[in-house]
């Protein structure tokens, strides 16, 4: 390999793709946007880089599909032999930024033979924008030559050599195991992000009966591929993985989650399932399960599938602790075991086993600082780690910790003092949405 | 192997060049690579490659040379200059 190469200082990078593959018949924007943030996310997963998309001529990783002569000393020659290059860190102006061949038939999920699969280039370049030369390891993405598709972005997993070299530049990322060895890891936990964002807000116009998140007492509230859902009505809001929420407006749920009845008024609960991550939706008797926002076939089905009585359900949520599936209906909870998809003995249990949480609970979820949270009304109770008990100072509003709500409503439960006899001393995000101000969060 | 046409061995030579195998031939005495130096360059691809090390254009080397590939080096300036200086 070359001699290791100069790294950035900076552990935050921002990447922005400038232009875009001009005759693409098969790569749409989004999709390039989305391959991008995916071929980074393998680096960022694993060490303490963070890259975020920002607009703009400023980002530190600037992505162009060109071709031929393009100023930069490194010409590309048209279809085939070279393919796509990136500047190493600390080469001034162009460090980090990533050319690839428009010359090139870039393809996403296609066999071998119809083109260059873009997800794998990607990786292999924005290697080297980190700082990571060619090798000779027969394993390495950072081969010279391209080996073909590498698979689904959403699964694909690091040859350990890359893993090893770029460690050495950057150290470990803190969640990241180092000792596991490839063979024996499975693949990483990081559920994948659900690929299509709600449409833009600004081309749907608010409905009249939208609710209003400041005041509602929420029907199902779930974490789904590490991000935050609140539903309520016909209507969700969905928060990021570092809990920033995407829109004030809420989004139509049959908008965005496709295949469930146009007559449904709202959702019972809502979980995603272990291992397949699969997302199932309750209502009544009824259950459907989601591959990522598309309904499967055959659904809906009845609950009895669960062994769970045909009244339906309160809450369901996965326990970090023994990742068991946990049921609420009333004053009484059923575990559930989704690797063997079968009911666990000795349940249903009366709830008061959890301490502190009410009955007839809205939904509940599980976090991933590995907290468990339980909603009801406008309030929510925190259980750290493998606890069964409620965390002293709850329960706290929803609206203020989740939903950027500055003061509650005159109905809403008075901002009571916590046991210590202190006020309430919740994250207080002042909501400009009332005068004028549109408060919005990247999420990629 | 069969005897090379000048376009292949001249591509062979462009190539070991463009990637750093081979120095870029002296601008100002125009001297050309010296057969050891290039049977050396076409060894440190082939190993670099997972190719046996020939030090000829042999046809798994040609195909090679011919696969989609990224377009910095596999040395650097410093390396292939350092071999040549320790020669």
């Amino acid at each position: 390999a070359l001699s290791p190469q100069k790294k950035w200082a900076k552990r935050h990078l921002s990447w922005r793709v400038r232009t875009f593959p001009k005759e693409s018949a098969v790569l749409g924007r989004e999709t390039v946007r989305a391959l991008m943030y995916y071929a980074l996310k393998v680096w960022s997963d694993i060490t303490p880089l963070n890259f975020h998309e920002v607009a703009g001529n400023k980002a530190d990783i600037q992505i162009d599909f060109t071709k031929a002569d393009h100023n930069d000393g490194y010409p590309f020659d048209g279809p085939g032999g070279t393919v796509a290059h990136a500047f190493f860190p600390g080469e001034r102006f162009t460090a980090g930024d990533t050319h690839f061949d428009d010359d090139e038939a870039w393809t996403f999920r296609s066999p071998d033979s119809h083109g260059m699969d873009l997800f794998a280039v990607a990786v292999h370049e924005f290697g080297h924008a980190i700082g990571l030369a060619h090798t000779s390891a027969i394993e390495s993405i950072m081969r010279p030559y391209y080996q073909g598709p590498v698979g689904d972005p959403l699964k694909y997993d690091l040859p350990y050599e890359d893993k090893v070299r770029v460690w050495q530049l950057y150290g470990v990322r803190d969640s990241v195991s180092h000792t596991a060895r490839p063979d024996a890891s499975s693949h990483t936990d990081d559920p994948p992000v659900l690929m299509d964002l709600p449409e833009n807000k600004s081309t749907v116009p608010p409905a009249r009966d939208a609710p209003d998140r400041c005041t509602s007492q929420f029907d199902a509230v779930a974490q789904i591929r590490g991000e935050a859902f609140f539903f309520k009505g016909k209507y969700f809001w969905r928060l990021t993985r570092d809990r920033h929420l995407v829109s004030l407006r809420p989004t139509q749920i049959q908008r965005f989650w496709r295949g469930l009845p146009a007559n449904l008024d709202s959702i019972d609960a809502v979980y995603e399932r272990p291992g397949d991550h699969k997302i199932v939706f309750f209502k009544g008797m009824k259950y459907w399960v989601f591959k990522d926002n598309i309904v499967e076939e055959g659904y809906p089905r009845l609950i009895s599938d669960f062994g769970l009585p045909i009244e339906g359900v309160d809450a369901a949520f996965v326990w970090m602790h023994n990742d068991k599936t946990y049921f609420f209906k009333d004053n009484h909870y059923w575990r559930y075991d989704d690797h063997l998809r079968h009911m666990d003995q000795g349940y249903p249990k009366d709830t008061s086993l959890w301490k502190g949480i009410p009955s007839q609970l809205d939904d509940a979820m599980r976090w991933s600082d590995s907290a468990s949270y339980f909603f009801k009304g406008k309030e929510y109770w925190r259980v750290v780690g493998s606890d069964m008990e409620v965390e002293a100072g709850y329960p706290r509003p929803i609206g203020i910790d989740w939903l950027i709500c500055k003061d509650m409503q005159s109905d809403a439960p008075e901002t009571r003092n916590n046991e210590t006899g202190s006020q309430l001393t919740g994250q207080h995000h002042t909501d400009h949405a009332e005068n004028g101000y549109e408060v919005c969060s990247c999420t990629s | 192997a069969p005897s090379l046409t000048t376009e292949q061995m001249d591509m062979g030579v462009d190539w070991l060049s463009k990637f750093g195998y081979l120095p870029p031939a002296d601008p100002v005495t125009g001297q050309l690579q010296t057969k050891e130096a290039l049977t050396k360059a076409i060894k440190a691809m082939q190993r670099f490659g997972g190719l046996e090390e020939t030090g000829v254009f042999d046809q798994a080397t040609l195909g090679l040379m011919k696969t989609p590939r990224c377009s910095l080096p596999d040395m650097s300036e410093t390396e292939t200059t350092s071999s040549r200086r320790r020669r």
